[in-house]
């Protein structure tokens, strides 16, 4: 058994909780937020037998799409900088973010 | 020292808090939604040392029940099958479901 | 790459997030609440190379900090004490409590 935790935008959330109920993949839902841009988005996480670790992860390929996000007023890494201005960028946002983790037990009660 | 993950029913969630509490368990609780049902329930971080383990187990086992849970309009397997009509099924829900994983460490300052 | 679980106080997780992102380390906030005391705190995933692990918890250990906080109406222990009383007791919150987890694989799509 291995426990995978999978970041994905907001906008896939549904898509994917969806196609992992299709697949009888059992997963848990938490609103998260992304460290960089701040805004919200979803981390699921899935307990899966082993032997369906890569079918879990080709589902998550499957449903999350890499998008441009656009940020008014970005976090500044120079310090120094001073500016009043706010001005926009683009940051490109991966469709998944995934860990697999070992697991000591797996139990249902 | 082991990190527990366990995802139970929210009726559960405040005695099994108090239980923790009552035994000296440290947790930490997240509100999250399952995958199927889509309904809110809770998700516990407890690490505890590995001696432990078996005692937060059934501190676990002793506060969480199965409960069947109505659902109305459930997420359908069949897309081929057409339906305009809600109808409602029976879930059993498991008390709880919990995942114990190996650490590296664990450290407070 | 390892996966670093880092529940730290509310107060402190706005500067430390904005010192992950100084730092280029890549982070995923969740809400959360404590068992004891049942207020809200702050639960980030790190996900980090081997080699970046200590730097991470430095990070952590500067921006977080050990406060004391007074609890109205605490959890009772004894339930045999009857009391209409509420009484105010002082705890102290550690800066942060830190879980550092194997993993078996890291991927991005
Ligand atoms: N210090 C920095 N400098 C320049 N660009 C930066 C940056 N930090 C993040 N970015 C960019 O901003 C996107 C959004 O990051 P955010 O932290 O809001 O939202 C992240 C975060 O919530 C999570 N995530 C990604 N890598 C992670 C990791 N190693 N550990 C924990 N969470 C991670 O997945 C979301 C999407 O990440 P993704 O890498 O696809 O996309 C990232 C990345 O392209
Ligand atoms: N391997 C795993 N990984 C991550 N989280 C897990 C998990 N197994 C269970 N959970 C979490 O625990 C909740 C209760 O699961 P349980 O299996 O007892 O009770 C389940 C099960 O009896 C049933 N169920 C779930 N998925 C199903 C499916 N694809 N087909 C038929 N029944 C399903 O519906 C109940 C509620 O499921 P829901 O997803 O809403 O809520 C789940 C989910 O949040
Ligand atoms: N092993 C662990 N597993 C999972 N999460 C953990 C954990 N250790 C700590 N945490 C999380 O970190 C928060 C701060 O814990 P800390 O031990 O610094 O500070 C604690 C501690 O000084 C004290 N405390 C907690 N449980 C206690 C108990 N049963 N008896 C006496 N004092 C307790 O109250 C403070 C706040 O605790 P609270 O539970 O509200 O909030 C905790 C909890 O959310």
């Amino acid at each position: 058994m291995k426990m995978i935790v999978a970041i994905v935008q907001d906008q896939d959330s549904r898509r994917l909780s969806d196609d992992f109920v299709e697949h009888g993949m059992r997963a848990t839902k938490l609103s998260s937020t992304g460290g960089f841009l701040r805004a919200g988005n979803t981390t699921f996480i899935i307990g899966i037998e082993n032997r369906r670790v890569e079918e879990v992860l080709a589902v998550i390929k499957g449903n999350c799409s890499t998008r441009n996000q656009t940020v008014m007023n970005p976090p500044t890494y120079d310090l120094s900088m001073e500016t009043d201005l706010t001005y926009p960028i683009d940051v490109e946002v991966g469709g998944a973010t995934i860990f697999v983790l070992p697991i000591d037990q797996f139990k249902q009660f």
